[in-house]
């Protein structure tokens, strides 16, 4: 009856077997925190994300973390060696994480940062479509949609003249990435699954 | 479980971020 955090945001897959579930939600917890914070510092220096009002930051942040740490954290899953390494810097083969009981998600999430990563995107253009990410108007609890949506058009012009001035001949890049945006809401909704599976666990 | 950032205490965390208070989540 071992237990597995397959999650690359824990130090370790290993759980130490003496410790109770709330202890091991605490440390869970304490090494998820950290990237949360710098979620958090990111969007504050997203131009207009401040202006918007404080209900819609947290329900933006809310809705858009787990989208925002899955672009962030792409370089942890290795496709060539198909292992993920783990924020304790531990890293662990497809195979063995599946045999810890990880499912679909994993898979899921090695394509998605597959794909995102063959793009080649330049820091400032990984930033910018990070923002993109996270102003997204039509997450639920949203007071006020049109303000919202105004930042995200005006994100979405800034990244497709990046991506333009960038890559001047291939202009489907941009297309590609707006069409990681519905991949992303997908690994969310799967990864919700996997939450409340734990949590019922 | 339509809010698994509150399950997650995650609301708790970006609010204190967003307010500049960076001082350990307490429980």
């Amino acid at each position: 009856n071992r237990m597995h955090l397959v999650c690359p945001m824990n130090t370790s897959a290993h759980v130490d077997p003496h410790k109770s579930g709330h202890e091991v939600w605490e440390e869970f917890s304490q090494s998820f925190t950290p990237a949360v914070r710098e979620v958090v510092e990111f969007a504050k220096k997203i131009p207009g994300f401040r202006d918007l009002s404080q209900p819609d930051q947290v329900s933006l942040l809310k809705a858009g973390t787990f989208e925002v740490l899955v672009v962030r954290f792409a370089s942890l899953f290795d496709v060539r060696d198909r292992t993920i390494t783990f924020l304790g810097g531990k890293k662990y083969s497809v195979d063995t994480l599946r045999a810890m009981g990880a499912g679909d998600l994993l898979n899921s999430m090695f394509d998605f940062s597959e794909k995102l990563t063959n793009l080649g995107l330049s820091e400032e253009e990984m930033s910018l479509f990070t923002a993109v990410v996270l102003v997204s108007a039509d997450r639920s609890g949203i007071e006020n949609v049109n303000s919202v949506e105004a930042l995200q058009e005006t994100l979405i012009r800034a990244l497709r003249s990046l991506i333009t001035k960038n890559h001047p001949n291939e202009s489907a890049i941009f297309t590609k990435l707006l069409l990681k945006l519905p991949d992303l809401r997908s690994l969310n909704n799967m990864h919700s699954e996997q939450l409340l599976a734990f949590k019922v666990h | 479980f339509s809010d698994p950032a509150s399950n997650l205490g995650l609301e708790d965390i970006i609010r204190k971020a967003l307010m500049g208070n960076l001082e350990e989540r307490q429980e």
